[in-house]
């Protein structure tokens, strides 16, 4: 019998509180700069959910990210984590009491930029959604293993810059798949939206499938 | 008198032995994909510092990046931190005594790709260096300021995608100075060379002075 350790017990309870609140939680984990607000501010944008969209924002300082998501009309709180590099489900589990969340609804936690320690810690989410930009390099699956064995979904954002780049799309989706066989993998631009109606069309099923 | 952790104890190690050896040792941090390892290989394409370039390689798995250095004649040992997020003083103080430093020459320590916990570990090098991207956005100096406080100085990568991103240099910049305003910055391409001349002309005076 594993000792659940202090995170996984609050994780828990945050799996139970949004479940009773039917409310479907992801939680996003990048390298710093990879597109998590900017792929939010797109799905605020698009309206495709059908749903509201909460989010929680976590970073080291600044509210820079929750001012994004909220000039695009959504619902955000903002965590500062000093000088702790991932979010942990205490801190969750607080920004959840100060949510409104309504039944039906999609919250979105945007992790700390960091391929590494928040793959490690559960909050209470239904999955993890693993982004790589197509300008870090496609190598990245491989060199940081964690990211991918710890996510149900990959999106490789930022396809518009492919003309301008040597990023091989191909092989960064093969190696993720080399990981992960059991990932899904969606090429995307937050920019211009290209890739975006299979990813929605993916969410609606997968949380069709968990609620 | 602060009791100098573990860690600190053998950087101090470290940096007697390095400076005994007459290295100049440096420790390179960025977030994953900034371009640390193009870097790496333009300055032994370029040959501009006059001396041997010995490199340690910090991550998580695969040995690919001390591959990529080898191929340009570069001499690089690999370190793979498996689930750790950083280096520390002990992993570099067991690669040291694999390299045949040489009296004059300058070692580089490429850390794993995080922007948070490598900032707070000292490995025994002369100073660090940040680098940002431009693909990251202009905002990572204020998110993720202890990378910037930590280093003493800033190069912003990939300069030659400028044409084709929104991203603001000078905003960049200015926050860099904000954060840490001793910080110097350059504003380089790994791939074209560009504003890499500025850097190794700071880089000779910087380790004339240390040394
Ligand atoms: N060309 C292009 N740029 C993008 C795309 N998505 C994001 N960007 C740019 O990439 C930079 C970083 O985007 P953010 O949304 O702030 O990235 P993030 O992952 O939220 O960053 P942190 O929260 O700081 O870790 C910004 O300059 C964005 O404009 C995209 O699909 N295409
Ligand atoms: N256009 C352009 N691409 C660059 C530049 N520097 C690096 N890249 C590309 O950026 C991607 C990542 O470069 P790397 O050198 O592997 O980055 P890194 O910081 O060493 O990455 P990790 O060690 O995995 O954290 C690769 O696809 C490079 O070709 C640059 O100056 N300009
Ligand atoms: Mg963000
Ligand atoms: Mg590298
Ligand atoms: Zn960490
Ligand atoms: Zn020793």
């Amino acid at each position: 019998q594993r000792i659940l350790s202090r995170n996984d017990h609050l994780a828990q309870h945050n799996r139970e509180l949004l479940q009773k609140a039917q409310v479907f939680a992801t939680n996003w984990i990048s390298a710093p700069g990879s597109g998590k607000t900017r792929l939010i501010e797109r799905m605020l944008e698009d309206n495709r959910l059908g749903q509201e969209i909460f989010v929680i924002e976590g970073d080291q300082e600044t509210s820079r990210d929750r001012d994004r998501i909220r000039a695009k009309g959504g619902q955000a709180v903002q965590i500062n984590t000093g000088s702790a590099c991932h979010l942990d489900a205490h801190m969750v589990h607080e920004a959840l009491h100060q949510l409104p969340l309504k039944p039906k609804s999609f919250l979105v936690i945007e992790n700390v930029g960091n391929m590494v320690c928040p793959t490690a810690f559960d909050l209470g989410e239904a999955f993890k959604v693993a982004v790589i930009s197509c300008t870090e390099g496609e190598d990245k699956p491989l060199k940081y293993p964690d990211l991918i064995t710890n996510a149900k979904v990959l999106l490789i954002n930022k396809i518009d810059l492919l003309p301008h780049l040597d990023f091989d799309l191909e092989a960064c989706g093969s190696f993720a798949k080399r990981i992960n066989p059991a990932i899904t993998v969606f090429a995307v631009s937050a920019k211009t939206g290209e890739g975006m109606e299979a990813f929605y069309a993916w969410v609606l099923s997968a949380k069709g499938a968990e609620t």
